[in-house]
């Protein structure tokens, strides 16, 4: 496992989206790993469409909340997904399937769900690209910038309602932030490790779009459903990409 | 303690400047008065709630005002939850597939 690893700096991280006021988390963050696996492993760049999945998904209204692995299993249905441009998102669902209408741009061979070791998580993310994970939220509302680094009582690892793309991890240099933070504390000795998350509330929000949460301590439930798509295809010469650093 | 000192908390005028700019920024107007008035109770709330989440927190992070500022907690879950898989999940065997790609 490298010490740092940033998908972001590949080109294969679509900008950051805004889900609104549709909770459709879930379909935004399966779109996103379809969108890195698929740059990753061919080269090209792509955006697929999140209307897709909302639309055709087996659940109904994705826009009340879905589990990645339906999206998976709907691009799996329908082949593969539209492009974002050719099959926009409206913010609602629209309960007619419009897949059949456009052409494929990405597509899937299956999906996986990962251990919940964090080391074997940033080893994956590391070697494959990114993945979903679903975390409690509740620190979210007001988070602005920086590492979040919860304990079990301030933010429930047992209680996950949001999904988000996880695109990389680092250490902050000593004794960032928290020095500047509370002047009346000492500043931290040592660094302190992170995972880089993208979130999909829109880039005005957090970081950027992205937000960052302490690696090592299941902070906020990060371990309890790694899940990806994997995409490899008949290439006579495979494409690899190596994480950043 | 000294941070509190230093940071007394905003006073009601600092408040409702900070509503106010919070309004601006992220384009929010509210119907009546008294909407006005629950809004800015919700947000004097949140920033407290921030502040109390920055002096828990053990990491770098920071709390403050977001685009969420004017929501309680229960209208943020209900906004931008994942309400159908809060908490719960279908019953699935961890074992189900497999990160070395060799085993799949």
């Amino acid at each position: 496992v490298p010490a740092t690893c940033d998908w972001r700096k590949a080109n294969v991280i679509s900008p950051v989206k805004n889900q609104k006021s549709c909770s459709c988390c879930w379909a935004m963050a399966a779109a996103g790993n379809i969108e890195a696996q698929w740059g990753i492993k061919t080269g090209q760049p792509v955006e697929v469409s999140v209307q897709e999945l909302l639309d055709c998904g087996r659940c109904g209204d994705g826009c009340r909340g879905g589990f990645v692995w339906d999206a998976f299993i709907t691009v799996l249905n329908n082949s593969g997904l539209a492009s974002e441009e050719d099959y926009p998102f409206q913010g609602a669902v629209r309960h007619k399937c419009q897949a059949k209408k456009h052409q494929k741009v990405a597509w899937i061979q299956d999906f996986i769900m990962l251990s919940d070791n964090e080391q074997r998580i940033a080893r994956y993310l590391a070697t494959e690209g990114p993945i979903t994970v679903t975390i409690n939220k509740k620190l979210l509302q007001g988070y602005t910038h920086g590492v979040i680094r919860a304990t079990e009582t301030t933010c429930n690892p047992d209680y996950v309602d949001h999904v988000v793309l996880l695109v990389g991890f680092g250490k902050t240099k000593s004794p960032e932030g928290r020095q500047a933070k509370d002047a009346s504390s000492r500043p931290h000795r040592h660094s302190t490790p992170y995972w880089i998350l993208k979130n999909s509330w829109g880039p005005a929000w957090g970081e950027k779009g992205y937000f960052r949460l302490h690696r090592g301590s299941n902070a906020c439930g990060i371990t309890k459903y790694p899940i990806t798509a994997r995409v490899a295809l008949p290439a006579k010469k495979p494409h690899q990409v190596s994480c950043p650093p | 303690d000294s941070l509190r000192v230093q940071n007394p908390g905003p006073r009601p005028l600092e408040l409702k400047e900070a509503f106010t700019l919070f309004q601006i920024q992220y384009n929010r107007s509210y119907s009546n008065p008294a909407e006005y008035a629950r809004r800015l109770d919700i947000f004097a709330q949140n920033l407290a709630r921030a502040q109390r989440l920055q002096e828990e927190d053990l990491g770098t992070a920071e709390f403050g005002v977001t685009a969420f500022s004017d929501l309680t907690e229960e209208e943020f879950d209900q906004l931008y939850g994942n309400q159908r898989a809060a908490g719960r999940a279908p019953n699935m065997d961890r074992k189900v597939g497999s990160d070395e790609r060799e085993e799949s």
